[in-house]
């Protein structure tokens, strides 16, 4: 074995073994993770997370801080059950919105087509922002996901406009 | 600290096609300046693409936004870092100082911050456009460029903006809808044009008939756009130098074009200063000598007897077969058949009587337009165009006077999208 002591100057034979893999979403965990981060749950200030000194753990089962605190706390276990009860529910009903929004059946469970949706490469802006002036406000964003018709001119008599509708630049 | 400002759109402010009702709502935020420059960070280039290759991608990216929206953007690779409004770069998990860290191959492929810095997964795989596998670098730059300017994720099909990546099998464009997002924020393109016409010219199909086709053609400067009519709006990779698709000509700042089309002549023109040039559609280039041994260019005054140059615009209307030539307040027509004029100089506004008093252009106009798509003649000037009353109009209404103007209208609400882009970025 003998081990290459220099590699190419833009790197391209470093094999892609070497690549971190991300971890996909497979249970309910991973799932919560994944809406709380992308805004499902709650909406997120994204300008607040850039502006950030220190970085959230990339550790992404690793429960929220202050749950533990409220646990070493000493929080009477009826309050716990409330609570996971209450997140329980919200957990559902960003589920649920999560699959309106990506046209799957709307049933509330990580099922497999859900599943997919979110192992699908995404970009890592959050979906659900605060209604701030970062980026639009939802309201807006909803009427930006209504389609619309508009008026097209057609040709009229007379000689045909050559042009036709291929995307090739 | 990024500059960008709280503004609030108004129609008096912007040029925005967009409900009242939006206006109520929170401030919306875009840069303020009209050019932006960005660069590719060198600790953040892509192992798995030449730096070539990653420019000329997100090169290509900014102008997609560049051609719908009056913003430009230029590539600085020399100012500070802390003056360059975007900087883009790849990283892999914990990178360039971010907060946010990558999750390795698959999922997250990039993540940008509003009026601020685009980062990729280098750990994903990027490719280049029209390289199938992989995931087109093109569209995750346009996509992360909308954020950048403000744009959220939006779940409709065939946005740009929707959050997870659809691989396509042609390229992609910015749609009408997208389009209109981004303009909600910054408005549309409108500035005024040099000249604009029906370019007609014949092609034989597939059984050896001969068509007639036209293209309708913006020209602006030393830029032109080929407009699909039926598409509403530029060809896509559009604007184009003149000196590319125009050769023999000026190359930039063309007064007029005039076609000449009778049973015996068929003779296209275009005009600059005190002087015109034949165009030989065969070769697609100017004439410097035509078939009847004239030499090109000419003085105007030598084609055309009593008329002088430079005019300000001028049409060949084939109802009457006269040449409307335009020159400040007046307009003079010169016979295709005699070789005269007659009776004119006129002023604009006698010949071409306003259908709304004071609604007028009145004089130097930038542009006068035969237009086969909508079989009607528009006058342009500034941002503005009047339609000229034909046939159809008067049918609605008998009382609109003959050859009387319409009201004006804005030329970005009838033909859409326009925009110059940043020189740097033309082919």
């Amino acid at each position: 074995h003998c081990e290459k002591l220099f590699h190419n100057r833009d790197y391209s034979d470093i094999s892609s073994s070497s690549q971190h893999q991300a971890r996909p979403v497979r249970n309910q965990a991973a799932a919560e993770e994944y809406l709380r981060k992308y805004g499902w749950t709650d909406q997120i200030n994204w300008e607040n997370i850039q502006r950030q000194k220190t970085e959230n753990s990339a550790d992404e089962h690793r429960a929220p801080q202050d749950w533990l605190d409220r646990i070493k706390e000493g929080a009477s276990a009826s309050k716990q059950w409330q609570q996971s009860q209450a997140e329980s529910s919200a957990y559902i009903e960003a589920l649920k919105q999560f699959q309106k929004a990506n046209g799957i059946p709307v049933t509330g469970e990580l099922n497999k087509a859900t599943q997919e949706a979110m192992n699908k490469p995404r970009c890592g802006v959050p979906d659900r922002l605060v209604s701030e002036s970062t980026f639009m406000d939802n309201e807006t964003h909803d009427i930006l996901n209504q389609t619309s018709d508009f008026n097209k001119t057609t040709d009229t008599n007379g000689g045909a406009n050559m042009t036709g509708t291929s995307k090739v630049r | 600290k990024k500059r960008f400002v709280k503004i609030l759109l108004s129609p008096s402010q912007r040029e925005v096609p967009v409900g009242p009702d939006l206006f109520n709502r929170a401030p919306k935020m875009a840069f303020s300046k009209a050019k932006l420059t960005w660069r590719l960070m060198g600790e953040g280039y892509s192992n798995q693409l030449s730096v070539e290759e990653q420019k000329h991608v997100l090169r290509m990216a900014f102008r997609m936004w560049s051609e719908v929206i009056p913003l430009e953007f230029e590539e600085d690779n020399h100012s500070p870092a802390s003056m360059v409004d975007i900087k883009l770069g790849f990283g892999t998990g914990r990178h360039m100082g971010c907060t946010r860290t990558f999750d390795g191959n698959g999922q997250e492929f990039a993540h940008a911050w509003q009026f601020g810095d685009i980062h990729f997964d280098d750990d994903d795989h990027f490719t280049t456009p029209n390289n199938g596998n992989g995931i087109s670098l093109l569209k995750v730059a346009v996509h992360e460029l909308g954020h950048v300017l403000g744009l959220p994720h939006i779940y409709r099909m065939g946005s740009v903006m929707q959050p997870s990546y659809i691989p396509q099998d042609s390229m992609f464009e910015l749609d009408w809808l997208d389009r209109k997002a981004i303009q909600q924020l910054y408005g549309v393109c409108n500035s005024p044009f040099d000249t604009v016409f029906d370019w007609i010219h014949s092609e034989k199909n597939e059984y050896g008939e001969t068509i007639i086709q036209f293209n309708t053609y913006f020209f602006r400067n030393n830029l032109y756009w080929l407009y699909e009519n039926r598409n509403n709006r530029t060809r896509y990779g559009d604007p184009i130098p003149l000196s590319v698709g125009w050769q023999g000509i000026p190359s930039s700042g063309i007064d007029a074009f005039v076609h000449i089309w009778t049973w015996t002549r068929d003779a296209i023109y275009f005009f600059k200063g005190t002087q015109f040039w034949r165009y030989d559609n065969e070769n697609d280039q100017a004439y410097t000598e035509d078939a009847e041994g004239k030499k090109y260019p000419k003085l105007i005054s030598e084609g055309f007897p009593g008329v002088q140059g430079p005019i300000d615009t001028a049409f060949y209307n084939k109802r009457d077969q006269n040449i409307y030539f335009f020159k400040s307040s007046n307009v003079i027509t010169f016979n295709v058949n005699t070789n005269q004029i007659n009776g004119y100089p006129k002023r604009i506004i006698d010949v071409f009587p306003p259908v709304v008093q004071n609604d007028h252009p009145i004089e130097n106009l930038n542009a006068a337009y035969y237009s086969y798509h909508y079989q009607s003649i528009f006058f342009f000037k500034s941002n503005f165009f009047w339609k000229v009353v034909n046939d159809w109009d008067k049918k609605q209404n008998p009382l609109l006077p003959i050859n009387g103007l319409m009201p004006k209208k804005n030329i970005s609400d009838q033909w859409f999208d326009i925009c110059d882009v940043h020189y740097s970025m033309l082919n």
